[in-house]
């Protein structure tokens, strides 16, 4: 008559004080983001983990879209790299986005991201590479005259160094002067997730005072 | 004017990029 599995936490969510010491969190924000990850995970198979074309499927609700960014940010959440995201990788990754995360862990991330060759800079042949895919996927058309000129002009500013491509401490300085290319590395919903899920009152498990 | 903009802020406005979308789900 005992079903063991029946009365096991669901996958992921095995010790969510845990996760919150891990991340920037609380253990009530840990639940209440798993209401979100179980939503996601269960979108087309109902595994309890999240893979790519859930994860697209999320982002742009359609899994027909192709993207170099959201296979780029899929793969850094990855951080098991084998092609599904846990909700420990999700919690983690997550937690560099809150409003309340180090700025380094943001200019780390976004560094990383931008980085597609995974070579520790970042080339001029990357970054046209990230401009093409942008104004493909919205659409816009612009010259490639027009394209190398914004590349050359955001390299004289970058790459202070003058080799041709982009390091961390280039990277640093120049997101640093420019605050607003971090603008995506922060989510303001992340601070309400509680209220945006409040059905993880339901599931909790802990006293989170 | 495009040319006056930083190609990272270009890039910073690809919708792979906005996260915010898993909100939504």
């Amino acid at each position: 008559c005992c079903d063991a599995d029946l009365y096991k936490q669901p996958r992921g969510l095995e010790d969510p004080e845990a996760l919150a010491r891990e991340t920037v969190f609380s253990v009530s924000e840990i639940e209440a983001l798993y209401e979100l990850f179980k939503k996601i995970s269960s979108a087309v198979i109902d595994d309890g983990l999240i893979n790519k074309e859930e994860f697209q499927l999320a982002l742009f609700k359609t899994n027909k879209k192709e993207s170099l960014f959201a296979d780029r940010v899929f793969d850094l959440f990855d951080t098991k790299h084998n092609g599904i995201l846990d909700f420990e990788e999700f919690a983690c990754a997550l937690s560099i986005f809150h409003p309340n995360s180090p700025i380094d862990d943001k200019i780390e991330f976004s560094f990383q991201l931008y980085d597609l060759k995974q070579q520790g800079f970042i080339e001029r042949q990357e970054v046209k590479q990230m401009v093409v895919a942008t104004l493909t996927e919205s659409g816009m058309n612009l010259s490639d005259d027009v394209i190398e000129s914004i590349i050359d002009k955001t390299f004289e500013e970058a790459d202070t160094k003058h080799d041709g491509k982009i390091d961390k401490e280039e990277w640093r300085n120049l997101v640093l002067r420019h605050p607003s290319l971090l603008k995506n590395m922060t989510l303001q919903y992340l601070k309400d997730i509680t209220t945006t899920f409040p059905s993880f009152v339901f599931h909790s498990q802990v006293d989170d005072t | 004017q495009p040319v006056a903009m930083n190609a990272f802020e270009l890039i910073s406005l690809s919708k792979g990029l906005n996260l915010g979308n898993l909100f939504d789900a």
